[in-house]
């Protein structure tokens, strides 16, 4: 494992937990997409069933237990526990128009037609695009919490580790898979914008808001 | 060899 993956995973985990703890903390989960919360934990499910069938490290299974785990927390809060402070409102991004699509193109493009490759790629072409319906929610409400800001830094910031760890495993040791780097610099491409935003505001002390 | 199959990531 080279030191970009590491990171990845690191940002990923701090994001995960910086979304958890705002809400624990401040009992509250407005201006977080409960649909784009919805969206990882089914990505997270599809993409992990290996873990009953292969193992890798330690620290891969335990690291997607921490994950799954997380995730079904956050929902859970969110739809559960400060389901008062959820802001249905405005949270109205239609999941099925990137469930539909992902699913059907796990079916037309993958590595091997057999149900765990299938599940797997769709997690892959799932998460790519899983974030919108919370950037529709920002973009929706104008602003967003500083604290939000920084999940979504950390979040964005994971894909992009990982696509130098995938420049370094394509030199290093000839390894690639397209259909995780593409979905991985399309992912990474849709917080180009949200970036921009919070290093010329956020890191300055600014909230985050956008022009009328 | 590396087979993409075992997908050893997260």
């Amino acid at each position: 494992m080279n030191v970009f993956r590491f990171l990845g995973d690191l940002s990923h985990l701090v994001a995960i937990v910086i979304l958890l703890l705002k809400i624990w903390k401040t009992r509250s989960c407005s201006g977080i997409s409960g649909r784009s919360q919805i969206l990882f934990a089914i990505v997270f499910t599809t993409r992990y069933l290996d873990l009953f069938s292969n193992f890798i490290s330690v620290y891969n299974t335990s690291m997607k237990i921490v994950y799954i785990t997380c995730s079904y927390a956050t929902v859970y809060l969110i739809y559960g526990k400060f389901k008062a402070t959820y802001d249905f409102n405005h949270d109205t991004f239609r999941i099925e128009f990137l469930l539909v699509p992902s699913a059907i193109l796990a079916f037309l493009v993958n590595h091997d037609f057999s149900p765990l490759e299938i599940l797997w790629t769709f997690s892959i072409y799932l998460e790519s695009v899983a974030i919108l319906p919370q950037l529709f929610l920002v973009s929706k409400t104008g602003e967003a919490e500083t604290i939000t800001s920084h999940y979504l830094f950390a979040l964005g910031s994971y894909r992009l580790l990982y696509l130098l760890n995938w420049l370094w495993r394509y030199f290093s040791q000839g390894f690639y898979d397209l259909i995780a780097l593409l979905s991985g610099i399309l992912q990474t491409v849709l917080y180009c914008d949200f970036f921009y935003l919070y290093i010329s505001k956020v890191l300055k002390g600014k909230k985050l808001s956008l022009p009328a | 060899e590396y087979n993409v199959y075992d997908h050893d990531e997260l």
